[in-house]
């Protein structure tokens, strides 16, 4: 079955989005067909690949909302390999509406269901909440990956997130499991960030992977390109991490 | 009447809760008596100030959802001048019971207004999101400031905010203004960061803060020590950076 892994963290500015872009690149670069599915109203994923969040007339909104077919919302080859379904302005007034209706916590899953034969993985970028969306997203993957930032306030919010994900495996029907948590925008010059990892290190021990993302201006200019780093930047760091990242993943899911 | 200042941006991790943080702590510095507000159910600025959010039993919350009296909830000078009203897990179940209340954008304004004298200014820290809390933060304050990250995913979000806040101006019944937009987290030597703020200085001009929050390790290990970066290393480019941008604002505000 496709697997499908929701990049998740409700604290905001861990890289989720930098995760979800050039993690599926990686994918697609080896030789894996990635369906990136934006779940995030902000849309930061969508713009980070060149689509414009106010001028979309079909994105995810009216695949969970409108109930129209998913084949006709795809944005094709954003990168060799790999597809997007986009986010729009339209999600974001959406999570309200979408919560009034019973069940709302399957529709995403249901959507992602019904999408073409042919991919390889789905990945999903969610927002940095624990709400609709992010539940959703949730609910709909077989296995979660954690974007860490190699600083203090991150330590806080995973306690939440771990007590989120046991209500959503106990209560709503999921068998989502934890593929892994990586530490992101790792400055190994700091004493801070060397403690940080070691402190998450302990809690997830085998669970944190070998990859470190490490800091990497390239991986920020790569959003003002609207590309993934391995489009902008072949050579950087920024790319040899993703690429080592999307090995490490490879290997875990075993697909 | 008591200045109110929210600290808002809907997009994760642009310095919100630092600068919450640092900034009350620099007015308090300054001579002022501020009352910090945490109203981000994540509870950063709470953990950031040595809380402990899991063992909370009075916050927000109770001021809000249980109309308990505000004065009984205050953690009294967590910095001196400076009090802080914290933030707990609870408050993370309440965004959806709050939102059932008919007029519920109001009931962070009515706590804030029930607060005792003796304060000069108001901080209210709030969550990466247009959600529930954040809205209320708006229609409490009279003034907004936005802390932006020198990263091109900021400039997506800008709109939508400014969107959010006619609205909220517009139905809502508030005179929120915006008292200026602040840089944080600038790396001068990175072009991008260049880049990025002065296309933000053209949006909005004189609106821009004169002070940019430099990049600083010190700033992220002062939560580590759970304290402002004025208590943990006076000397440092970020005490410096947040006392300017209280003497900016005090300027600005005109108390
Ligand atoms: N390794 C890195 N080195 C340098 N900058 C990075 C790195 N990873 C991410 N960034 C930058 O940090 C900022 C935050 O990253 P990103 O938007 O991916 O986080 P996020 O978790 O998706 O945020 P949100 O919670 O708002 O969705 C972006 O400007 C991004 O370009
Ligand atoms: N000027 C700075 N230099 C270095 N690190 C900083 C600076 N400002 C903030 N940080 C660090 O960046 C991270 C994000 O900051 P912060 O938590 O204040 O952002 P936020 O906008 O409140 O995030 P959220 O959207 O999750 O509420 C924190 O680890 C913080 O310590
Ligand atoms: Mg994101
Ligand atoms: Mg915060």
């Amino acid at each position: 079955r496709l697997p499908t892994i929701a990049i998740a963290n409700q604290k905001g500015g861990t890289a989720k989005t930098t995760t979800a872009i050039n993690l599926s690149a990686a994918l697609a670069e080896a030789g894996k067909r990635v369906l990136l599915v934006d779940a995030d109203p902000q849309g930061s994923a969508t713009s980070g690949l060149g689509l414009d969040i106010y001028d979309l007339d079909r994105s995810l909104y009216d695949a969970l909302v409108e109930d129209a077919e998913v084949g006709g919302l795809v944005a094709r080859e954003v990168y060799p390999g790999m597809d997007l379904l986009p986010s729009s302005v339209d999600l974001a007034g959406a999570e309200r509406e979408l919560e009034r209706d019973l069940g709302w916590h399957v529709l995403l899953r249901e959507v992602i269901s019904e999408i073409e034969p042919g991919y390889d993985y789905v990945v999903l970028d969610s927002p940095p909440s624990l709400g609709t969306l992010m539940i959703s997203s949730l609910v709909a993957a077989d296995y979660f990956i954690i974007p860490i930032q190699a600083q203090v306030f991150s330590l806080h919010g995973i306690k939440q997130l771990m007590d989120t994900v046991r209500k959503v495996r106990d209560r709503l029907d999921s068998r989502v499991e934890l593929l892994g948590v990586v530490m992101t925008m790792v400055d190994w010059r700091t004493r801070l960030s060397r403690r940080v990892v070691r402190q998450i290190e302990k809690t997830f021990e085998e669970r944190m992977f070998r990859t470190k993302i490490r800091i990497n201006t390239r991986l920020a200019e790569a959003a003002e390109h609207e590309a993934p780093i391995l489009a902008v930047d072949t050579k950087s760091r920024g790319s040899e991490d993703y690429r080592k990242l999307a090995r490490e993943v490879i290997e875990r899911v075993g697909v």
